[in-house]
């Protein structure tokens, strides 16, 4: 464990919870792509089933449950609870379009042809495209609350260190895993514009929209 | 070697 992971793991964190509080908080999910977050639940159950198989350590399992147990608690929060609020006309993404390829790939290409590697493969292709659907969305609204954008970079920073820890992992300890590399990139690669958009105007204090 | 399991990392 290093630094960049550790920081990379409390971003996450930190964007999980940023979500749920602003969803319970304001009684609304309004802005937020219930298909993103209905994904994010897809790649946390299939890369956490390792969860009965290995214990790694006490951080590693309790970190999994709380990720697990947000995504659920999000999705439930969106599609039941605060139903009324969902703009789901607006989150039009079709998801089939990154579900279908990605399983595909998964069973293409993984680092052993085994249930478990599969679906952890498939989890990790998942996550790098798995906020398509929120910027969409956004990039239909032409808007997102502060609050939102928030969210979207301390979930695009936890794979941007997550990058960092790659690198100091290759040179100390000499780990390398392609598959999580290549996708981590991609994903990183994603927030790049977004994370422009947040840098240039939501932390000069102005609210994240769009040019019509 | 591509660290195939177990996975330390979230």
């Amino acid at each position: 464990m290093n630094i960049f992971r550790l920081t990379g793991d409390l971003s996450h964190l930190a964007a999980i919870i940023i979500l749920l509080l602003k969803i319970w908080k304001t009684r609304s999910c309004a802005g937020i792509s219930g298909k993103s977050q209905l994904l994010f639940a897809l790649v946390f159950t299939t890369r956490y089933l390792d969860l009965f198989t290995s214990f790694i350590s006490l951080y590693n399992t309790s970190m999994k449950l709380i990720y697990v147990a947000c995504s659920y608690a999000t999705v439930y929060l969106i599609y039941m609870k605060f139903k009324a609020t969902y703009d789901g006309n607006h989150d039009t993404f079709r998801v089939e379009f990154l579900v279908v390829p990605v399983g595909g790939l998964s069973f293409l290409v993984n680092h052993d042809f085994s249930p478990l590697e599969i679906l952890w493969t498939f989890s990790i292709y998942l996550e790098s495209v798995a906020i398509l659907p929120q910027l969409f969305m956004i990039s239909k609204t032409g808007e997102a609350e502060t609050i939102t954008t928030h969210y979207l970079f301390f979930l695009g920073l936890y794979r941007a260190l997550y990058l960092i820890n790659w690198i100091w992992r290759y040179y100390f300890e000499g780990f390398f895993d392609l598959i999580a590399v290549v996708a981590g990139v991609v994903q990183t690669i994603l927030y790049c514009d977004f994370f422009y958009l947040y840098v240039t105007k939501v932390l000069k204090g102005k609210k994240l929209s769009l040019p019509a | 070697d591509l660290n195939i399991n177990p996975k330390d990392e979230l």
